[in-house]
């Protein structure tokens, strides 16, 4: 565990628990897509199928459960009891246009061809694209609340820092995970654009929204 | 280049 790594998890602790508490403080889930949600609750139960096969850490199960535990946590108080504040017109991102081809693509790009090793590979690209419907959800209202922004920078932070871990790894661990840094990037890149508007609005105090 | 998988990762 390096530095990187250590506040890339902090940072994407940070993200589940900023999202939770918006949503239980405003008592509202306005701004934010259950598909997204339903998407990272997708890519935790197919990453985290090794619970059963293998320990690593007291630190990597506590994750893993956590981050489980809270996304259908977050599922349940989207689409039960905030379900009157959730903006579904808004959040019309197909899911279908992601999960399959990104299931296609999981089976043709592996390290190797087992179920699990499948289901994790998935997960991998699965969750480079998943906050598509947030960020489609961002442009199509032209806004979001200050609270969702920084909700979106830390998850958006959580896989920058984990690429200068891969780095970190490569150079002094002489560990490469092809798969895992090329998604990592492209999930990274998708941040790019809601990265600027973020520094140059919401950091100076304003709220972000798009020119019309 | 050695490519290792990384599990051990959240």
């Amino acid at each position: 565990m390096n530095v990187f790594r250590l506040l890339g998890d902090m940072s994407h602790l940070l993200a589940i628990l900023i999202l939770l508490l918006k949503m239980w403080k405003t008592r509202s889930c306005a701004g934010i897509s259950g598909k997204t949600q339903i998407l990272f609750a997708l890519v935790f139960t197919t990453r985290y199928l090794d619970l059963f096969s293998s320990f690593i850490s007291i630190y990597n199960t506590t994750m893993k459960l956590f981050f489980i535990a809270s996304s259908y946590f977050t599922i349940f108080l989207m689409y039960s009891k905030f379900k009157a504040t959730y903006d579904s017109n808004h959040d019309s991102f197909r899911m279908e246009f992601l999960v399959v081809p990104v299931g296609g693509l999981a089976f043709l790009v592996n390290h190797e061809f087992l179920p699990l090793e499948i289901l994790w590979t998935f997960s991998i690209y699965l969750e480079s694209v998943a906050i598509l419907p947030q960020l489609f959800m961002v442009s199509k209202t032209g806004e979001a609340e200050t609270i969702t922004s920084h909700y979106l920078f830390a998850l958006g932070s959580y896989r920058l820092l984990y690429i200068f871990n891969w780095v970190y790894r490569y150079y002094f661990d002489g560990f490469f995970d092809l798969i895992a840094v090329v998604a990592g990037c492209v999930q990274t890149i998708l941040y790019c654009d809601f990265f600027y508007l973020y520094i140059t609005k919401v950091l100076k105090g304003k709220k972000l929204s798009l020119p019309a | 280049i050695e490519i290792i998988s990384t599990k051990d990762e959240l």
